[in-house]
């Protein structure tokens, strides 16, 4: 039996449509610790890793172990669509060896409860292990600040380099018809703490990824203020934002690396 | 030129 009440039922709308683009279909893994999920997409440059935490929903029951619930992400975004932004969602299955998951709306007057059963799947998902990293560079800033970054530059190029150096986080791109370079300082006097840049460096990093995953990643900004950019000059780059009290939704990106 | 590197280049099966 597993049965999930979380009363902000927005946030998984957000957060499946942040996937889906990316992620054709994945197990979704209930555990003691909570609802996670990690994915790749069907090129293996990008991966999903996404933790709603136990003690993030109102009720919290699964009692199975580790029950992987398979979900086409199109199908449950159609589902999720008929959910309203206030609405309580319960996730409810039968546990192992049942084919089916039902997601329970109610209105947060109780006067409308929907209750829409779908179809599980068997997939193949292999789990990579992600080493604890020691990172170069950190960056904090405002999430609507990183996406419109990425929205600026992909007129102009395909791919983005990202350097932190005691100047600020640079994002750079070229393309036909011209370049473009954006440099965001550290700023931490500001009004409100979600408004800061933070930059955290033990050394300079300089790294090259495709914008057009950078701009998928960026459909994940309605669900915090703040992104944090992890760097390493070895390494995926992360991109993560935090989901108000629950958890976390983050993007590895592999860079491109010279030939 | 630079080549799109993969996820599992990095980070192993377990």
């Amino acid at each position: 039996m597993l049965e999930l009440r979380l009363v902000q039922g927005s946030l998984l709308k957000k957060v499946i449509e942040s996937l889906k683009d990316l992620v054709n279909d994945a197990n979704f893994d209930c555990s003691s610790t909570g609802f996670s999920l990690q994915a790749m997409d069907s090129s293996h440059v990008a991966l999903m890793s996404l933790l709603l935490r136990s003690d993030g929903f109102e009720h919290y029951r699964c009692d199975h172990g580790n029950f992987p619930m398979g979900m086409k992400l199109e199908n449950l975004s159609k589902i999720l669509k008929c959910a309203g932004n206030d609405d309580i969602i319960t996730i409810k299955a039968d546990g192992p060896g049942n084919d089916t998951v039902t997601f329970m709306f109610e209105s947060p007057s109780q006067e409308k409860i929907a209750d829409y059963e779908m179809k599980l799947m068997d997939i193949d998902s292999e789990h990579l292990g992600i080493p604890e990293a020691e990172f170069h560079a950190i960056v904090r800033m405002p999430s609507s600040e990183f996406a419109r970054i990425c929205k600026d530059l992909s007129s102009i190029g395909d791919t983005v380099v990202i350097s932190v150096t005691k100047e600020g986080i640079k994002f750079s791109t070229k393309g036909d018809i011209g370049t473009a370079n954006v440099v965001c300082r550290q700023n931490t006097t500001v009004d409100k703490p979600e408004d800061a840049t933070i930059i955290e460096m033990q050394q300079p990093v300089s790294l090259t990824f495709a914008l057009r995953y950078m701009n998928s990643f960026t459909k994940a900004t309605p669900l915090s203020n703040t992104v944090t950019i992890s760097l390493s000059s070895d390494l995926p780059v992360v991109v993560e934002y935090k989901i108000a009290e629950m958890g976390y939704i983050r993007f590895y990106l592999a860079p491109k690396i010279e030939e | 030129g630079s080549k799109q590197s993969t996820i599992t280049k990095f980070f192993s099966k377990l």
